[in-house]
């Protein structure tokens, strides 16, 4: 463990509380893509098949949990919750993220660290984790302006990658065998995605503005 | 095994 993954780590662990102050407290899910929230829940499902398997730390292991438990809750509170649904834009959300699913499962069948089923649905979780937030960022685009806790949920959710950048390079210079090429190419394809949300987010931050999104 | 790395990330 390294200052930048403990730090992506904790980033990452703030925006998903982010997302639960958000819709707990203004019992609201608007700006919010469910189909983002299913394909992270779907993100953790198949990266921690190992969850039982391969102990590795306490704080791994809690870690995981947490991840899969509060995307699951997530997802199941827009569909089931009868006030939160309410507020879901539907009819924003509309991207096709089935194809998403799909060019992520055949390029895992392609590129994989072994042809096993547990590093094939890890490849999977990875390459998908870089493309799920494009439906969350659409949406944005479409809905024009952006609340603020919708904004840090999304800002914070990028920001994690970008420490898992600094991580693995520091992992490179210090590890001999350490090498994570799948996951950081990945990883910078996922943080590049957010270069224009980042912009705008910095843009509405120094004038103290409310985040636009061009339309 | 030793060459299957254990995915120690998150």
């Amino acid at each position: 463990m390294n200052i930048f993954r403990f730090a992506g780590d904790m980033t990452h662990l703030i925006s998903i509380l982010v997302l639960l102050l958000k819709i707990y407290a203004t019992k609201s899910c608007s700006g919010i893509s469910l189909k983002t929230q299913e394909l992270y829940a779907l993100v953790f499902l198949t990266r921690y098949l190992d969850l039982f398997t391969d102990f590795i730390s306490v704080y791994n292991t809690i870690m995981k949990l947490v991840f899969i438990a509060s995307s699951l809750a997530v997802v199941c509170c827009m569909r089931m919750h009868r006030v939160v649904r309410r507020s879901y834009d539907k009819d924003l959300d509309t991207f096709r993220h089935y194809f998403l699913i799909l060019a992520s499962f055949v390029l895992a069948l392609l590129v994989n660290e072994k042809f096993t089923f547990q590093e094939i649905f890890w490849a999977f979780s990875i390459y998908l984790e870089a493309l799920a937030i494009l439906p969350q960022l659409v949406l944005l685009q479409r809905s024009g302006n952006v609340d603020n806790l919708t904004g840090q949920y999304v800002f914070f959710l990028g920001a994690y990658r970008a420490f898992y950048i600094l991580n693995w390079i520091y992992r490179y210079f210090t590890e001999q065998h350490f090498s994570r090429w799948i996951a950081c190419v990945s990883g910078l394809v996922q943080t590049v995605l957010y270069a224009d949300f980042f912009y705008y987010y910095f843009i509405s931050w120094k004038n103290n503005a409310k985040m636009q999104l061009p339309a | 095994s030793k060459d299957q790395v254990a995915k120690d990330e998150l």
